[in-house]
């Protein structure tokens, strides 16, 4: 199973066009390996992106030095996976 | 069994058992299958149906993008609640005296496996593509509605891309030919997650279907219901002005097919989690769902066409 350990998701918020343009810039790099859950489309629509840990400094950087505002939605996805599976293992010991 | 938990995320198997299981439990609950994935898995639709032949009938799917498991796990809480209630609740009896209703809970299980066994991550088919070492295509943009057009991709690596041609997923390929032999199909509604969004056609053009006003308003009221239980905020439009313009969609290619009544909801997220959704906020995302669905369903059933 592949492990996802270090991968941030962020929400990215942009102002305007330009910003939504710079994200459609970011979408097409793929040595990046990003991951959009939604992808950049209009100002009002919040962007929401998984980046590899290896990538996270990088498009934190990017996104820094264009200003473009975001936020951090998962701090560590592998915590949340672990997590959910987890659960499943205990709703399974329950059933049985 | 009955002990089945729909507070938590299950595999495969053990949501083709407990379709067994309703199927076994309600005499008007079947278990059919309508084809099979391309790496061989059953497509199963429970289908719901109190007598008489051909009746006029509503689709209902989830799991199209495999990764987000609060749509598969709240059909399965939908299926229950539709049998469990048929004869005590006068809604869904009426409902039921009068039309079918087919429910695809698992629509992608390909990919759904392989959720659970690879990359928890992953959304699209697992099928393979001559001259790519990239494998899949994303079944929400595989349909024959402006297919290969704006907001797809070409690119086979890409999570968005459209495959080599529209129906060339089994898995879609299957659902469009149940539905067109079938022939009386009145609604088709399609659960994703996330970002708590209703929405009606189109997605691959950006204007308004012939149908908006009615689309709309029935939109908003199966919003307000939703909103009724535990306060969660729906937003409501076309595919295009809600959230982007994306080509080869389900419920594009149900509209354009005559099917008027073509929803797609976006389940909640609690602005925290996206489709990672915990399986604590499984119960209450179905029971908010199912409100909504309700809502188009009982509309359907009085302004049959």
């Amino acid at each position: 199973l592949e492990t996802f350990v270090g991968h941030q998701v962020l929400r990215i918020k942009t102002k305007n066009e330009e910003e939504v343009k710079q994200l459609q810039l970011l979408e097409s790099l793929d040595h990046l390996e990003l991951d959009f859950w939604i992808n950049p489309s209009a100002p009002a629509l919040p962007v929401d992106v998984r980046i590899p840990a290896a990538s996270v400094q990088s498009v934190k950087a990017f996104l820094e030095s264009q200003g473009i505002e975001y936020s951090i939605l998962i701090e560590d996805l592998q915590d949340v996976l672990d997590k959910e599976k987890e659960e499943m293992a205990e709703s399974a010991q329950r059933q049985r | 069994s009955s002990s089945f938990d729909f507070g938590a995320y299950h595999t495969l198997d053990d949501i083709n058992k407990e379709l067994d299981h309703l199927a076994s439990e309600y005499s008007f609950v079947e278990k059919i299958q309508i084809g099979q994935s391309y790496e061989e898995r059953p497509l199963y639709v429970l289908k719901f149906s109190t007598g008489g032949s051909n009746r006029p009938a509503i689709w209902l799917d989830a799991g199209i993008h495999s990764r987000e498991w609060v749509t598969q796990a709240s059909a399965l809480w939908i299926a229950n609640k539709i049998a469990s209630d048929y004869g005590t609740d006068a809604s869904v009896t009426s409902l039921l005296d009068k039309m079918d209703l087919f429910l695809l809970p698992v629509a992608n299980p390909d990919g759904f496996v392989y959720t659970h066994t690879s990359n928890r991550m992953w959304r699209k088919t697992r099928s393979k593509i001559p001259g790519s070492v990239c494998v899949g295509v994303d079944p929400n943009r595989n349909w024959d509605a402006g297919f290969g057009g704006p907001g797809a991709s070409d690119k086979p690596c890409s999570d968005s891309y459209h495959g080599p041609s529209a129906n060339s997923e089994v898995e879609v390929k299957s659902v469009v030919d149940f539905i067109k032999s079938h022939g009386n199909f009145k609604a088709f509604l399609t659960l994703h997650s996330y970002s708590q969004l209703l929405m009606y056609p189109y997605g691959y053009k950006c204007t308004r279907p012939d149908d908006y006003a009615e689309l709309e308003s029935l939109g908003r009221a199966a919003a307000s219901s939703i909103r009724s239980l535990y306060g969660t905020s729906f937003q409501v439009g076309t595919i295009c002005n809600t959230i982007y313009q994306a080509s080869g969609g389900s419920i594009d290619w149900s509209y354009d097919n005559g099917i008027k009544y073509s929803f797609a909801f976006e389940l909640r997220d609690t602005g925290r989690y996206g489709f990672l959704l915990p399986a604590t906020q499984i119960v209450p995302a179905a029971q908010e769902t199912w409100l909504g669905l309700k809502k188009i369903m009982e509309h359907v059933r009085n302004k049959l066409y």
